[in-house]
């Protein structure tokens, strides 16, 4: 599955 | 977190303390466009929508509390505040920025990585982001001449999103499948707004002279 893009940046 | 990035955290950071310096020292708001920073306010109410839901860092997280805390308190006080508001000059800040926030919404739900709540806010948050320094461009252009806070201010916040820019080039070649177009293209866009400031800033720098912007 496509994986939640995690938005790690500010 | 790579030392790109975090340059452009801490410049952000530092444009905000500089603007708060310039409220709270000064207890004025002229020259600052109120519009830009209730965009700023949407854009970190938007993008930070995960703050409570998926923890990254304690540091990812201060930041974003600094970040919705300032822009909240900035926009309250030129609002509100009994001082700072009357230096507010509605008159000259009259850019329709509705319109940004609606061409933007519009854009996300078009282009965004997913169609997911989440993934709307976030891209209507970067698209956002990368047009709502235009109310204070045309502030500062309508003004002529800037105070040297504003344009600290300015410069610093347009600064960061270009550190940004060489986080995503050092990312795409240092990990595997980092691909943030949006992020990217709208970042490039955002920066690309403040180059003629920047001309106008380093050319006042330069001469040792106030910073004027042509009408």
């Amino acid at each position: 599955g496509t994986e939640a893009t995690m938005h790690d940046e500010l | 977190m790579n030392i790109f990035r975090f340059a452009g955290d801490m410049t952000h950071l530092i444009s905000v303390l500089v603007l708060l310096l310039k409220i709270y020292a000064t207890k004025s708001c002229s020259g600052i466009s109120l519009k830009t920073q209730e965009l700023y306010a949407l854009v970190f109410l938007s993008r930070y929508l995960d703050l409570f839901t998926n923890y990254i860092s304690l540091y990812n997280t201060l930041m974003k509390l600094v970040f919705i805390g300032s822009s909240l308190a900035i926009v309250w006080c030129m609002r509100m505040h009994h001082a700072v508001k009357r230096s507010y000059d509605k008159e000259v800040d009259t850019f329709r920025h509705y319109y940004l926030v609606l061409a933007c919404f519009v854009l996300a739900t078009l282009v965004n990585e997913q169609f997911t709540l989440r993934e709307v806010c976030w891209a209507f948050s970067i698209y956002l982001e990368a047009v709502a320094i235009l109310p204070q461009l045309v502030l500062l252009q309508r003004s002529g001449n800037v105070d040297n806070l504003t344009g600290q201010y300015v410069f610093f916040l347009g600064a960061y999103r270009a550190f940004y820019i060489l986080n995503w080039i050092y990312r795409y070649f240092t990990e595997q499948y980092f691909t943030r177009w949006i992020a990217c293209i709208a970042g490039i866009v955002q920066t690309a707004l403040y180059a003629d400031f920047f001309y106008y800033y380093f050319i006042s720098w330069k001469n040792n002279a106030k910073l004027q912007l042509p009408a």
